[in-house]
């Protein structure tokens, strides 16, 4: 689990837009190692000399480590602003909705102990209150115009690092403010984890670290001209099975949206986690590997419901190969596509999913 | 008459 947070981390860091959590990084160790990555659309070569020029940065070994820090520090804040702004805002929405003390409890109901402990920590001196301290940061935190400044950034990263870092903290945070802190300061956490990992490795294994993009095929655009409603009700009707009306569909699924007048547009793509295990189990089989290999997948967002699906699929196919992958929050989305020649058994299974998904919305409908 | 796509399948269960 330790290894799928580290992998998750990395995988953080190549998610250069915001709003496309789309990233996944995968490591694979046999002597060689092999770093794969992948979106859920193509890199751009600008992401991919990013990704290279990450890993140039981490593995500089003649340099100090505070030096690769700051460099790395200084690209992922050059390439990933939108999302760093982003987490940053989450940070402060946070801030806005709790009262003015800004959810910074006073460490008076802590042991004096802890309280030095923590201080320590985060270097404030001892004549200085933690709360003030840490209301002073929320607020230096809050201008919107120095969001543009890549060096206030970077101090908003690194201190949002520090911060989250001990646990006892929590006694002294909203609990949801000190879940987004510690997210901003994830960028840190993935710097500090990724020159530790590279300086583990054996000097000829970095030699001959491999560090590939596995790109999916072009995210593409479709039109579904037809509403939900008609859908399922057309599904029904070619089964020969009883049809819901629309009034039961919007009495039992409330959030179902309006008809528009105009069509819905989706862009379809092969979600990363998919791209990758596609990938890397092929090679299994193409090198006839039966012993047993466990798969860890990074990734930077949720799984998916299709993709916990299909990922299913693919365990009872190669029982051999253990899949892992630490997060999934069960969200369907529109415009899921199963990757290019995708064993048949597997695509029935999921396409099976689906039927099933869709009798399952009809039943509670009729 | 033809069968709901995949896709529009999934774009359904999305919406629901």
């Amino acid at each position: 689990s330790k290894h799928l947070v580290l992998l998750d981390l990395l995988a953080l860091l190549l998610v250069t837009e915001a709003k496309s959590d789309v990233a996944a990084t995968m490591l694979r160790t046999n002597g060689s190692m092999k770093f794969f990555y992948s979106k859920n659309r193509p890199f751009t070569d600008s992401e991919n000399k990013y990704v290279r020029t990450l890993f140039n940065y981490a593995s500089e070994t003649n340099r100090s480590v505070a030096d690769r820090y700051t460099n790395l520090m200084a690209a992922i804040v050059d390439k990933c602003q939108k999302k760093i702004k982003s987490r940053i805002s989450k940070v402060l929405r946070r801030v806005r909705e709790l009262s003015t003390d800004r959810g910074i409890h006073s460490e008076d109901r802590l042991p004096l102990e802890l309280v030095e402990k923590l201080k320590a920590k985060l270097g404030i001196g001892p004549e200085q209150s933690l709360k003030n301290r840490l209301i002073s940061w929320l607020d230096y935190l809050s201008p919107a115009q120095r969001l543009k400044d890549p060096e206030f950034l970077r101090y908003a990263i690194v201190t949002a690092h520090s911060i989250g870092i001990p646990s006892d903290i929590n006694l002294l945070i909203d609990q949801k403010l000190l879940r987004r802190i510690r997210k901003l300061g994830d960028y840190m956490g993935a710097v500090t984890q990724l020159v530790g990992e590279v300086d583990l490795l054996p000097p000829q294994v970095l030699q001959t670290l491999v560090i590939q993009e596995v790109p999916p095929p072009p995210p593409d655009r479709i039109v579904i001209e037809k509403t939900s409603v008609e859908i399922v009700e057309q599904w029904a009707r070619n089964r020969h099975i009883e049809e819901p009306t629309e009034t039961n569909l919007r009495i039992q699924f409330p959030s179902l949206p309006q008809p528009l007048s105009q069509q819905n547009t989706i862009t379809r793509s092969v979600h990363c986690e998919c791209t990758l295990i596609t990938k890397i189990v092929d090679d299994l089989v193409q090198q006839g590997t039966s012993p047993l290999v466990t798969l860890e997948v990074g990734v930077s967002k949720s799984l998916c419901n299709l993709c916990e699906v299909f990922m299913g699929s693919v365990k009872k196919r190669y029982p051999n190969i253990t899949i892992m992958v630490s997060t999934h929050h069960g969200k369907n989305v529109s415009g899921w596509r199963l990757p290019p020649l995708t064993p048949l058994e597997i695509s029935r299974e999921v396409e099976d999913h689906i039927n099933s998904c869709i009798e399952e919305i009809r039943c509670k409908a009729t | 008459e033809v069968p709901p796509t995949l896709d529009e399948m999934i774009f359904a269960i999305s919406q629901i």
